[in-house]
């Protein structure tokens, strides 16, 4: 049996919403520590890490590891039935292999109390060891101009450079018509830490140019939270971390382009 | 149009 429960379905909407974009199918692991997944998409150049952590839980429950397979898309249509602020219940029973897994959705006064289940699938997906790693520059910055600096740069190009020194951090973008940038600048903690405010711990300058498709959809998992953090390396994947709060979070890698 | 890498290729397969 596993049973988990979210004080409010929205987080887990947001969550769905998030990952929907990148990924189609994945399967979602249950263990006595939370909810986890990692899928990669079709290309295998972009890989999403959720963890939910049990003590996030109004309350959890695993009696014994699970591994389910869900069409995200399914699940995202499941998750438009419940309220933001609904109470969410997962739960499965694996006495005879669990076929689906459940859903209820309880209103904040207690009146309304909707059940589904979406039916489980078999998948079959390569999935990857990441090692912990220190990184060159982490950019820690507002996650909702992160979304308006992709979405900027879209317009104009395919691909995003990313360049971090000491002084800030630039987002430059070049097509056919034209070209753009955006410099944010370095700001060291003040008072009332201003939200926007971006900051950068650095070892050394790093650069690197990403695809700016993969870039638009790990900016969906912008309304989960107010921060994002850009952790770079030269050649190796870069690392986007938006932290949930109080319960877990989201990474997604992507790998660098290719010198040709 | 922007070429990258597997992902495959930096972390090791479980």
């Amino acid at each position: 049996m596993i049973e988990a429960v979210l004080a409010q379905a929205s987080i887990f909407k947001k969550i769905v919403e998030a990952l929907k974009e990148l990924i189609s199918e994945t399967n979602i692991d249950f263990s006595e520590a939370g909810i986890s997944l990692q899928a990669m998409d079709s290309s295998h150049i972009a890989l999403c890490n959720l963890l939910l952590r049990d003590d996030g839980f109004k309350s959890y429950r695993c009696d014994r590891a699970l591994t389910l397979g869900v069409n995200l898309n399914s699940l995202s249509k499941l998750l438009k039935c419940a309220g933001n602020d609904d109470e969410m219940r997962i739960f499965a029973n694996d006495d005879s292999g669990a076929d689906q897994l459940n859903f209820s959705f309880e209103s904040a006064n207690s009146e309304r109390v909707s059940e589904f289940s979406l039916k489980l699938m078999d998948i079959d997906a390569d999935s990857v060891d990441i090692p912990d790693m220190d990184y060159q520059a982490i950019i820690d910055m507002s996650s909702s101009e992160f979304s308006r600096i992709i979405r900027d740069l879209s317009s104009v190009g395919e691909a995003v450079s990313i360049d971090a020194t000491k002084q800030g951090v630039k987002f430059s973008s070049a097509g056919d018509a034209g070209k753009g940038s955006i410099l944010l600048k370095h700001q060291k903690s003040v008072d009332g830490d201003s939200a926007l405010a971006t900051s950068i711990e650095i070892n050394e300058p790093v650069s690197h140019s990403l695809a700016l498709k993969f870039l638009s959809s790990f900016a969906k998992a912008a309304p989960l939270t107010d921060r994002v953090s850009i952790h770079m390396t030269e050649d190796v994947p870069v690392m986007f971390e938006f932290k949930i709060s109080e319960i877990g979070h989201i990474r997604f890698y992507l790998a660098p382009q290719i010198d040709d | 149009a922007v070429n990258q890498r597997s992902l495959l290729s930096f972390f090791g397969k479980k």
